[in-house]
């Protein structure tokens, strides 16, 4: 950090932005535990902006890439399906994951000078930057996310997929090869949907494992409409490869900050609800422990 | 019974009103409800979701005698009596949450990259005295 008003935030909120460097100068009442401190760098932004990052960011916000609106409007998607309009999580989900990043590809370029005819395969190239996971980020599953043009005149497709993740040979930044790759084939009903997700976790999850930064991958999708068939058309094809996809990770995030679901249920298990106080909306208490509430509250005043 | 000694016997103005504290006492501990806007704090660029966000917080006047009610330990009692009996500079306990529920937040990356991610404690639900 190199904010002008580094002396005043630090006074301000010394607990929550002493810089390494300074740390020893604080009073050692507001010196946070080591393990606080190596989780600065993670703490959530809306806690981040109260330091002095954040009040950089609050005066001259820096500019922020804009998100694909394709990308946007799935999230927003994912969002309302996981949480509630209070922004709380919903407790029926079963999964364990507590964050979901979404990366569109920052570069692609298409090989070859064939022309690009209707049913040719052809490969798309993908580049993805993870600087965003951190090491406390586990991956859970990994999905290619395609999104798909309802105007598309037909109820079903059938797809061959080729995925293939290449590797930058130090020897030659030129010409990438390629580590290992797999190829499959699905069909599926369109009817409304509009979103396609492939789960490659199995093909990605050696490079995620290893924190790998970038995944550059080549894509070779082609959709054909209607049931699987032999000698289909040509002509009933669609050209998958020019709507390049985003890869979701879904993640468990283990820092402090970030909320664990199987904690929670653990320790509802040994601690029992206990009815909320009034005028929370957050209160759950069923009409009994509420009755016996104020059976309770009644007691208590009429002692004093 | 020393203090009674000391202080001049003058009755309360209103003996209604002075009884009434001890039946409905005033400003007890309790959750309040504070809801806040992203836009508000202009962080609407790149939090996208929830648009507003509901914190609470506690406030309030915690009782000499804490009990069952509010769930606190022992330790709150024994910090008032030392508070009134033996060390006026000790603090009296104070309303603070007790619960907290979690938050779901959908925010942009300055790499343009989306992030979904659900933070721990970030919405108080209940109130102690500690």
């Amino acid at each position: 950090p190199h904010s002008r008003d580094r002396a005043v935030s630090n006074k301000i909120s010394g607990l929550l932005v002493a810089p390494e460097d300074a740390i020893s100068e604080l009073n050692p009442l507001l010196r946070l535990p080591k393990g606080v401190r190596r989780g600065y760098a993670l703490l959530p932004p809306l806690l981040k902006v109260l330091s002095d990052q954040g009040r950089q960011n609050w005066e001259s916000e820096a500019p922020r890439l804009q998100p694909d609106s394709r990308a946007l409007r799935y999230m927003k998607r994912l969002y309302k399906m996981s949480a509630t309009k209070e922004g709380i999580p919903k407790a029926h989900k079963s999964h364990l994951y507590n964050t979901v990043r979404l990366f569109t590809p920052c570069s692609e370029c298409k090989h070859g000078h064939r022309d690009l005819m209707k049913g040719d395969l052809h490969s798309v190239d993908l580049l993805f930057n993870l600087d965003r996971v951190t090491a406390l980020e586990h991956l859970l599953k990994s999905v290619l996310l395609y999104s798909f043009d309802v105007s598309v005149p037909t109820s079903s497709l059938t797809c061959m997929c080729h995925l293939s993740v290449k590797e930058h040979d130090l020897s030659s930044q030129v010409c990438p090869s390629i580590s290992h790759s797999v190829a499959f084939s699905l069909h599926f009903e369109v009817r409304k949907r509009k979103w396609v997700e492939i789960d490659v976790t199995s093909f990605l999850q050696p490079l995620i494992a290893t924190h790998r930064r970038n995944i550059h991958m080549a894509v070779n999708f082609t959709c054909l409409m209607g049931d699987p068939q032999p000698n289909t058309k040509r002509d009933n094809s669609i050209d998958m490869a020019l709507v390049p996809p985003s890869l979701l990770l879904y993640l468990n995030d283990t820092s402090e900050q970030a909320y664990h679901r199987w904690n929670s249920l653990r320790h509802r298990r040994k601690n029992p609800v206990r009815p909320r106080l009034r005028n929370s909306p957050f209160a759950d208490t069923t009409d009994d422990e509420a009755r016996a509430n104020t059976r309770s509250k009644r007691a208590s005043r009429r002692r004093r | 019974d020393e203090n009674l000694k000391e202080a001049p016997a003058t009755p309360p103005y209103n003996l209604s009103e002075y009884f009434k504290q001890f039946l409905f006492p005033q400003n007890e501990c309790e959750l309040h409800s504070f809801r806040l806007s992203f836009s508000q704090l202009k962080w609407d660029k790149w939090i996208i979701a929830p648009h507003r966000y509901s914190p609470q917080y506690c406030k309030g006047d915690c009782p000499r005698v804490v009990g069952h009610r509010y769930g606190s330990p022992v330790h709150t009692m024994v910090q008032n009596i030392i508070y009134e009996k033996l060390d006026s500079s000790v603090p009296k306990p104070s309303c603070v949450p007790a619960e907290y529920s979690p938050l779901s937040v959908l925010t942009i990356e300055p790499d343009g990259s989306i992030v979904y991610k659900e933070y721990e404690d970030m919405i108080a639900t209940k109130c102690t005295c500690r």
